[in-house]
């Protein structure tokens, strides 16, 4: 790094002359350039090569890097720690069975004038009898650590116990440094621009460049756009590389801000204070990605709800997340096929949905955010979304939702009529007046018929399936329909695949005459099942949602399995038949509905 | 959310332009009721097809 060219370009003052704020400067200084070796002697770490940067205490925002590396105690066990810090908590991994404990474990911890300064360390023992017992603690005011003079690339700090502060039980080192803002700015953008990166080359085209503009909330005119596009893409071949837009946002972003909101949290940037939100939204990626080596301090329920990368009650209120792919996974708007009018409908897919979908369902970034207990997240929504919608305040929300999808619902077809729905649930699951839906050759039961008004896909064997449309690379008919009821017949059959979107009638009728033979629950996730999803390698919804398996015995068509699959927020699935009915064609046979 | 059913093996004729819009990659939007294929034991039972039908 150059440091003089790095403090020209800064947006922040150098020190103004304030004890704290020149202790600070000097702190950050000599400890960054500490730090820096420190870190490229492979204590562990998040791999951060940055040379640290002169800050202002006065406006003081950074990230400071918070390292535990390890404690000496007084006895062997395995041990864990926790650094608290404002509302969040992290914690390391567990150690070996030792008294001298190595973590290695980093924290980015936001650092602000107004914000915490003091973080608390908490050191467990864990084992089978005492199960995480608090063993010893410390607090440290991280702005006057940094402000203070040291020799060392680390502290040591007394441990002391819980139930009485004058005994020390124990010592932890720990190191602290500030990471460089335009290092912060520039990584950020690297990050961010990958996600839009859809084939991985490196290379960004304009139109992935616009999009991800448009997710930032940015009504950046065209030209603009242009003009910063053509500026990076300095050999005229349409596509630059991602580290030179990196560069050129990271300019861009200082001269006239281009994100207004935390694609993460939802969150307004403050547009005068660019580093600050640049911080703010690499917390928030670490947080959602799962970067770093200390874990927990998830999404909450509330940053899960806003912003586009997690904003799923989102999801189920665009008229465009009903629409599935033009051709597979790399496009941004779906094709649709409409029987009654024999026409193709092309719809397009909002960006920030295909973000959204992309990040979580096709990226690396994703699966990261997934194994780090998005499946957990997604079932609470979806349980706190149902009881949301079946609470009679909720009630005021259908006239919204039919206005919002108007020419896609057709209330002349629904039994009752509005005012009679007590509330948002009652009229998702709304009943049609009879005969709304003609049944196709209702006297022959040697026809099947569809089993929901809903856009289908429709395969020979699954070997087709996997061709043209599931990509999931566990995906089965084994995995489908679970061990119990599976069979060979199923195993080489035909699929069928109906897929119902939020402003659909979500009633399911049974697609053959027969009897029900047996239901079986298979628990699972509620991962969303658009086309985007489904035609992820990474994602395999089909076989890991939460489903019940219904099968039904049939003269004409032997056995058929009939799958109703749980998603994300609508993951409540209720039958209105028995096992042994007798059913008929073109019967309703349950619906889906809001809830876990 | 979605629905999927599952046919034995050789139990059913799906119709022709489910499948071929699916081979496509293109989804079809259908509503409940409309005919989704005739049973294999069903073949030899030719259904009437209204688009070639003439009256005599």
């Amino acid at each position: 790094g150059n440091e003089s060219s790095k403090e020209s370009s800064s947006p922040f003052p150098e020190s103004k002359g304030s004890s704290l704020s020149s202790r600070l400067k000097d702190r950050l200084h000599l400890h960054s350039i500490r730090r820096h070796l420190h870190l490229r002697h492979g204590s562990g770490g998040s791999g951060s090569s940055a040379v640290r940067k002169l800050l202002d205490a006065d406006h003081f925002a950074g990230i400071a890097l918070l390292t535990l590396l390890r404690a000496e105690m007084e006895f062997k066990d395995k041990w864990l720690a926790c650094v608290s810090f404002g509302e969040q908590t992290f914690r390391t991994q567990i150690s070996d069975h030792t008294d001298k404990p190595i973590w290695n474990s980093d924290k980015k911890l936001l650092l602000e004038k107004d914000g915490p300064h003091v973080a608390r360390i908490s050191v467990f023992e864990t084992n089978k009898l005492s199960s995480n017992k608090l063993i010893g603690y410390c607090e440290i005011n991280l702005l006057e650590f940094l402000t203070q003079g040291m020799n060392s690339d680390f502290e040591i700090i007394d441990l002391l116990d819980p139930s009485s502060s004058d005994l020390v039980v124990g010592k932890i080192y720990i190191s602290c440094s500030v990471e460089d803002p335009i290092e912060t700015e520039t990584g950020f953008a690297r990050r961010i621009l990958s996600i839009v990166d859809y084939n991985q080359d490196g290379n960004l085209s304009f139109s992935e460049f616009s999009d991800l503009i448009n997710a930032f909330g940015n009504q950046l005119a065209a030209e603009k756009r242009e003009e910063l596009f053509k500026a990076a893409d300095k050999n005229g071949d349409g596509v630059v590389s991602m580290d030179e837009l990196a560069a050129l946002l990271t300019v861009q972003q200082e001269k006239e801000p281009i994100m207004t909101c935390c694609p993460v949290c939802g969150e307004s940037l403050d547009v005068s204070d660019n580093l600050n939100n640049i911080i703010h939204l690499t917390l928030c990626f670490d947080e959602g990605t799962g970067n770093q080596v200390m874990t927990g301090g998830f999404l909450t329920d509330s940053q899960a709800s806003y912003g586009w990368i997690f904003k799923l009650s989102e999801w189920a209120h665009y008229s465009s997340y009903d629409v599935g792919l033009k051709s597979g996974s790399s496009a941004s708007h779906i094709l649709v096929f409409d029987r009654r009018t024999k026409r193709l409908l092309e719809e397009l897919i909002d960006g920030k949905i295909v973000l959204s979908m992309r990040a979580i369902y096709q990226s690396k970034m994703g699966l990261g955010l997934i194994d780090k207990g998005a499946k957990e997240l997604l079932q609470s929504i979806s349980e706190k979304q149902g009881r949301k919608m079946s609470s009679v305040e909720s009630a005021k929300d259908i006239p919204n939702f039919v206005d919002f999808f108007k020419g896609q619902i057709n209330l002349a077809e629904a039994k009752h009529p509005l005012e009679h729905y007590k509330t948002f649930n009652e009229f998702f699951v709304r009943e049609l007046k009879p005969g709304a839906r003609p049944i196709a050759f209702m006297e022959r039961d040697d026809v099947a018929v569809c089993a929901a008004d809903c856009r289908l896909m429709a395969f020979k064997s699954v070997d087709d399936s996997l061709r043209f449309w599931i990509k999931g690379r566990k995906f089965s008919i084994k995995g489908l329909l679970g061990q119990e009821v599976c069979s060979k017949a199923f195993v080489d059959g035909s699929l069928v695949i109906f897929r119902l979107a939020p402003q659909d009638y979500h009633r399911f009728h049974l697609p053959v005459s027969g009897t029900i033979e047996k239901f079986v629950d298979i628990p699972g996730c509620l991962y969303t099942v658009n086309p985007i999803a489904v035609n992820s390698k990474y994602c395999n919804v089909f076989t890991e949602n939460k489903r019940v398996v219904s099968i039904i015995s049939t003269e004409d068509f032997g056995k058929v399995a009939f799958v109703a699959i749980g998603a994300t927020m609508v993951g409540s699935i209720t039958f209105l038949k028995n096992e042994g009915d007798r059913v008929k064609k073109g019967e309703q046979f349950g619906y889906f509905s809001f809830g876990g | 959310s979605t629905v999927i059913c599952v046919f034995e093996k050789d139990s059913i004729n799906i119709d022709e332009d489910l499948l071929a819009n699916s081979a496509r990659s293109l989804e079809t939007l259908v509503s409940v009721g409309m005919k989704l294929g005739v049973s294999r034991k069903a073949s030899d039972v030719v259904l009437p097809n209204l688009e070639t039908c003439s009256i005599q």
